[in-house]
C-alpha cells in the first residue's frame, strides 16, 4: 500500500 | 481517472461555473460570502503552486488554471465589479479562526517537512472549512436564494464524489492519502445539514 500523495487529483 | 473522480471534477466544475452565471447574470453577489471566496482563492494558491514544478497531465494542468482563473474572477466580481451587492453586514465570520489552526495544523501534520508540500497540506485542511463563512451566512439571514442552494449542492458533492473516488482508489491502486481523506471527510461532513435541507426542501417545496 502506498501512502504518498494523491498529487494528481485536484 | 475513475468515474467518481471524473464526477466530482464536474460538480466543482458546475459549481464555479454556477456561482460566476448567478453574479453575472443577476450583476449581484447577494447572499455569497466573499470570505469563503477568499479562502478558496488561498486554497487553490497554495495547492496549485505545483503547476510551475510538476506536470502531470494536460486536463490537471487545465483544471488547476480553470479553477484558479474562476476563483480570482469571482473575487474580482465580488469586491471590484459589483462591490455595491456585496453583503458584507452577514458576512462576518471571523476567518483567522480556520487560518490559523490549519497553518500549525499543517506545519505539524504533513508528509513532509518541505515548503511546497506544506502549503498543499495547509490547502486541505483550509479547504474542508474554507466554506464555514458561507454556510454561517446563510444560517444568520435564515435564506438561500436557490441559485445559491444549487451551488452548495455542487460544491458539496464533489468532496463526497471523491471519497467515493478515495474508497475506489485503496482498493483498485492500493493507493491512499490520509490527509486528504480525513480532510473530504471533514468537508463532506459540514454540507450534510445543508444536504439534508436541499433533498427535503427540493423534493417536498418550501
Amino acid at each position: 500500500v502506498s501512502l504518498k500523495p494523491l498529487k494528481d487529483e485536484l | 481517472m475513475n468515474v467518481f473522480r471524473l464526477l466530482g471534477d464536474i460538480s466543482h466544475l458546475l459549481a464555479i461555473i454556477i456561482l460566476l452565471l448567478k453574479i453575472w447574470k443577476t450583476r449581484s453577489c447577494a447572499g455569497i460570502s466573499g470570505r469563503s471566496q477568499v479562502l478558496f482563492a488561498v486554497v487553490y494558491t497554495a495547492r496549485y503552486l505545483d503547476l510551475f514544478t510538476s506536470y502531470i497531465s494536460a486536463y490537471n494542468s487545465i483544471m488547476k488554471l480553470v479553477f484558479l482563473a474562476a476563483s480570482y474572477g469571482t473575487i474580482y466580481l465580488m469586491f471590484i465589479k459589483f462591490k455595491a451587492s456585496y453583503d458584507h453586514n452577514h458576512d462576518t465570520f471571523r476567518i483567522e479562526f480556520l487560518i490559523l489552526p490549519c497553518v500549525l495544523l499543517s506545519l505539524l501534520i504533513n508528509h513532509e517537512f518541505s515548503p511546497l508540500e506544506i502549503l498543499w497540506t495547509f490547502s486541505i485542511y483550509l479547504e474542508s472549512v474554507a466554506i464555514l463563512p458561507q454556510l454561517f451566512m446563510v444560517s444568520k439571514t435564515g435564506e438561500a436564494e436557490s441559485i445559491t442552494s444549487h451551488y452548495l449542492f455542487a460544491l458539496g458533492s464533489y468532496r463526497a464524489l471523491y471519497i467515493l473516488n478515495w474508497i475506489y482508489r485503496y482498493y483498485a491502486e492500493s493507493h491512499y492519502d490520509v490527509i486528504a481523506i480525513v480532510a473530504g471527510i471533514v468537508q463532506t461532513v459540514l454540507y450534510c445539514d445543508f444536504f439534508y435541507l436541499y433533498i427535503t426542501k427540493g423534493i417536498y417545496g418550501q
